[in-house]
């Protein structure tokens, strides 16, 4: 659906069946640490499969707060510049339900982002427009 | 700034790319592509020209709605907006269950689904030019949009990263709208690339 004109856009509550975002759901999770196990766990294992974060998916993921699920949420917290807290806080949540790119963040098991940036890499950058 | 694996770029000798649309558009949307196409253009010596040949363009852009065939299925209204694929595929996907803004001031939009097409639009073609995502938050690169929010203007992340792979337009003045390079690296130490 286009809107050419803003003023043409229908005044209605939220998305225009009144349902809510896909990953809006989510937010029930907020507080969610490792160990734990919540109803609904595994299709946030699915949001992190889909954008590179858990290599290797099994045909079902489980509710379970894993290691698993643990190190994906520390490294996407890295890349968005989050603190890395392993948990699923309330900062994180809102980054997560928020619309975005269908691409990968990680693709391949090949890292980018913040965290696929080594030192050295760093190092070297540094160096470069330093002296530039 | 980020790379796909293997860093893909377009060639030398294909630099001067045509697109087309694979849905009858009116010109106001075909004008927020070529809009987007500018952006990129006037920082590297790539060239986009439109083209009535779907079949035959370099960069096929079209509107899907949940599985379209590429295994990456959309989603319906927000979540996923859109996807596009590293050089030389060519292939630019944009949810088509979304609200599309493609004039005026989306931020006053009264629908909060509403989703600034430009914006998204300028994003996916990095991604076609070769660019993955991005940390920081002032690139166009960034994986994520809010909803009525307008982001079209490219960082001085995206700027290197896209010259990394094709060099800068003779024409470019080295400046962005947003942070400069000095200022960012001034600001955190001169730690980040």
């Amino acid at each position: 659906r286009f809107f050419p004109n803003i003023t043409g856009l229908p005044p209605l509550p939220f998305s225009k069946n009144g349902t809510l975002a896909p990953w809006d759901a989510f937010t029930k999770f907020a507080g969610c640490r490792s160990g734990e196990k919540r109803d609904g766990l595994a299709k946030l294992k699915q949001y992190f499969n889909e954008f590179g974060y858990i290599q290797n998916a099994p045909s079902n993921f489980s509710d379970d707060f894993d290691d698993e699920l643990e190190k994906a949420l520390r490294v996407y917290q890295q890349n968005f510049n989050l603190n890395v807290t392993g948990e699923l806080d309330d900062q994180t949540l809102q980054k997560i339900v928020l619309p975005r790119c269908g691409n990968a963040d990680i693709v391949n098991g090949t890292t980018s982002m913040n965290s696929g940036k080594s030192a050295s890499f760093h190092t070297t950058k540094h160096f470069h427009t330093t002296e530039h | 700034f980020t790379f796909f694996p293997g860093t893909p770029r377009w060639p030398d000798h294909r630099q001067d790319l045509t697109y087309g649309f694979a849905d009858q558009l009116t010109d106001e949307v075909k004008a927020v592509f070529a809009r987007a196409f500018e952006k990129w253009s006037a920082v590297t010596p790539l060239t986009f020209t439109p083209t009535d040949s779907y079949i035959l363009a370099d960069i096929k852009i079209g509107f899907f709605t949940g599985d379209h065939g590429d295994g990456e299925p959309f989603d319906g209204v927000l979540g996923t907006l859109a996807h596009a694929f590293s050089p030389t595929n060519g292939r630019l996907h944009l949810d088509g269950a979304e609200d599309w803004v493609v004039a005026g001031d989306v931020r006053t939009s009264p629908l909060p689904s509403a989703v600034d097409l430009e914006s998204v639009a300028v994003h996916e073609i990095g991604h076609l030019l070769g660019l993955g995502h991005s940390s920081d938050e002032n690139a166009i690169m960034y994986p994520t949009i809010s909803s009525r929010t307008r982001k079209v203007e490219l960082g001085s992340d995206d700027v290197e990263g896209i010259q990394y792979l094709y060099g800068s337009n003779p024409n470019y003045n080295g400046s962005t709208s947003t942070t400069s390079t000095h200022e960012r690296e001034t600001s955190d130490g001169g730690v980040r690339d």
